[in-house]
This record gives structure tokens, sequence and C-alpha cells, in this order.
């Protein structure tokens, strides 16, 4: 017996328009811990990796570990349905072929249930070391995702080098060149508003920014974005859900031949 | 140009 119910269920339908873009069919896996889901795009380019904690709901109930199938593009679909201020509880039986999502409206006197079947997926779950990284950016998420999409139209891909100084984000296409340098803040008193780097040695990665603008789709779960980049492995990027978890995106970079 | 790295190279199956 599986029972979640999160009174902003609004959370839950951003979740879903973070990811759904990025990946079609995954698991979500539910244990004692939480709502997670590890998944990767068609390509192999990208993974996101998505943990709500059983604390951040109001009522949470998952009698064993349990992984269910499902298509997230349906699954946006019927949280569409929900109110943003409706409080949402999952739903499912042990051994059923479904899912339950039950919206209640925030009078609660409107009651909508939404059964949505599951699929079987052959998952891959990938090992992800903790690592090191030797550049960390903060900066707010509006900002990064505005950069992401100006630069989109100029190129297909965004140099991203990171020094004491700064970040910068580079490209190039048919028309000519685009270059924006964030130099790090030091105000202290609008702390969503800073550009924070961490930096144990420079890097300088190049990546695609269809991803990117795909990452950025979960702005609004997040007043701040965090960047991490090593030479040597995909960057991530990660939007906080106060309260709840994460969802991070795992991008594999360019690499010169 | 540069060539897109895959998240398998990086990352194993666990």
């Amino acid at each position: 017996m599986l029972e979640l119910r999160l009174l902003q269920g609004g959370l839950l339908k951003k979740v879903l328009e973070a990811m759904k873009d990025l990946v079609n069919d995954a698991n979500f896996d539910c244990s004692p811990t939480g709502f997670s889901l590890q998944a990767m795009d068609s390509s192999h380019v990208a993974l996101v990796s998505l943990l709500l904690r059983s604390e951040g709901f109001e009522h949470y109930r998952c009698d064993r570990n349990v992984s269910m199938g499902m298509n997230l593009n349906n699954m946006a679909k019927m949280l569409r349905c929900a109110g943003n201020d409706d409080i949402v509880t999952l739903k499912a039986d042990d051994g059923s072929d479904c899912i339950t999502f039950m919206f209640e409206n925030p009078s609660q006197d409107k009651i909508a249930d939404f059964e949505m079947k599951l699929m079987d997926i052959d998952s891959e779950h990938l090992g992800i070391p903790d690592a090191e990284y030797q550049s960390i950016v903060r900066m707010p998420a509006a900002e990064f995702a505005r950069i992401c999409r100006d630069l989109s139209t100029i190129g297909d891909t965004v140099l991203i080098s990171v020094s004491k100084e700064g970040v910068q984000f580079s490209t190039r296409g048919d028309m000519g060149t685009a270059n924006i340098v964030c130099r790090r803040t030091t105000t202290v008193d609008k702390p969503e508003e800073d550009v924070i780097i961490e930096m144990e040695e420079p890097v300088s990665l190049t990546f695609a920014l269809r991803y990117l603008n795909s990452f950025t789709k979960a702005t609004p779960l997040a007043t701040q974005v965090t960047i991490s980049m090593s030479s040597d492995l995909p960057m991530v990027i990660e939007y906080r859900i106060e309260g709840m978890g994460y969802i991070r995106y795992y991008l594999a970079p360019k690499i010169d031949e | 140009g540069p060539k897109q790295g895959n998240i398998l190279s990086f990352f194993k199956k666990i």
C-alpha cells in the first residue's frame, strides 16, 4: 500500500513539467526515504535525478519499496488537471497496475480521482559517485534560464568558464558570437540575487544548449540554481526544492576529438 | 567540432 499526500500539489505539477521534455518513461522509486526517480534521456547524454523526501509530505505511507513505471507526459497531463493550490495524494495498492492521483481543492469541496496505468520499464540505475567539483557556481535560476535562452538564439553550444572573478558563457553561430559574464557579487542583503563562486580550479567546458534549455524548465521550483563542474565529469545543475529535496540534471560535456 | 560525450562513459550501471 502506497499513500503519499502532498499539501503543495503545485510542486508536483512543476516537477513533472521539469522532466517530461527530457524523459519519456521512467520508474518512480518509493521507499521510506522518499519518492525518487533517476532517468536518462533517450540519447544518454543527460540524466535527471529527483528526490522528494518523505518528511516533506503531510502523510507518507510506503509499506515496501516499490518501483512504478510511468509515462511522464501522461502523468504531467493528469497533474495539469489539479489546481496549483490543490492537495495531491498518490495512491497505489500492492501489485496494482495503476496509480491514482487524488486532487482536493483548498476548500475541500471538490475531490477528483485520476487513475493512470503503470508501465513495465527496464530501468538502468547508474551509480553517481560523490565528487568534489573543481568549480561551483550558485546564481539566480531565472538569470541562468535567461542566459541559456538568449545564447541558444545565436549558437548550439555554450562554453562555460569559471574563474575566481566570475562565470562566463560564450557561444558562436553563423551570424556571430555572444559572450555573457556574470561577476561574483558581494552583496549580502539579497542572497537570492547573488552569484557565488566556489573555485578550487578554473574550469572550461562546452555543453549543448538544447539540454540546458530543457533543464531550465525547473526554474519555477527554486530561486537559485547550483552549477557544479569538473573537467573530467558531467556537470550538475541542481535546483533545491525547499523542504523536500532536489532535482538534479547531469549533462555530459562536449569533448574535443 | 567537439563530440558529444555520453553519460554512460562517466557513470556505471549498478
